[in-house]
């Protein structure tokens, strides 16, 4: 554990709460993806399995069980309690695109042929992607409420301080896990666009975030 | 050194 990866953690968390309080307060999950929402559910879901297998250290399952429960309580309310202001007509992206070479990629890609293995690298896969539906919806609909740019804000913010992470493990420890870097890098890349738009309109700007 | 997965981060 280092600064960079305990502030990437912190900033994971803090991007889901923020999405969580934002539906409750306002009792609508209008502008959100509940496709980018299930997958994150997947990611999760598909990681965390060795919950069952290893004890690694309480924080750890702490936060693996709090990442799991929050996740899961998204996807229940974008599409079970607040359904009614769900914009499924601007969640149009096509899930399967992102689905099919991700599972081909963990089978060929992995660490080790095992179950468990090639499913958490189908997660770290699933996770690089998995934003791509939130972002086509903002770039259909051509704007973003501000409290959901903060939410991206901090979720593009945890995969960057993670390679922070990596960079500083790789260095003290000689490790590096190279299927979570080139991941985690290409996840990153994808919020770059986003990060221009939200320093430059959001936060010198009023409320929204609209495209040009 | 390593190049295997780290478990223990989230």
């Amino acid at each position: 554990m280092n600064v960079f990866r305990l502030a990437g953690d912190v900033s994971h968390l803090v991007a889901i709460i923020i999405l969580l309080l934002k539906i409750w307060r306002s009792k609508s999950c209008a502008g959100i993806s509940g496709k980018s929402q299930v997958l994150f559910a997947l990611v999760f879901t598909t990681r965390y399995l060795d919950l069952f297998t290893v004890f690694i250290s309480v924080y750890n399952t702490v936060m693996k069980v709090v990442f799991l429960a929050l996740s899961y309580a998204t996807v229940y309310l974008i599409y079970m309690r607040f359904r009614n202001s769900y914009n499924s007509e601007n969640d149009t992206f096509r899930v399967e695109f992102l689905l099919v070479p991700v599972i081909g990629l963990s089978f060929l890609e992995n660490y080790a042929f095992t179950p468990l293995e090639i499913l958490w690298t189908f997660s770290i896969f699933l996770e690089a992607v998995a934003i791509m539906p939130q972002l086509f919806m903002i770039t259909k609909t051509g704007e973003a409420e501000s409290i959901t740019t903060h939410y991206l804000f901090f979720l593009g913010l945890y995969r960057a301080l993670y390679i922070a992470n990596w960079v500083w493990r790789y260095h003290t420890e000689s490790f590096y896990d190279l299927i979570a870097i080139v991941s985690g890098v290409v996840q990153t890349i994808f919020f770059c666009d986003f990060f221009y738009l939200y320093f430059t309109r959001v936060l010198r700007g009023r409320g929204k975030m609209t495209l040009p | 050194e390593t190049t295997k997965t780290d478990k223990d981060e989230l």
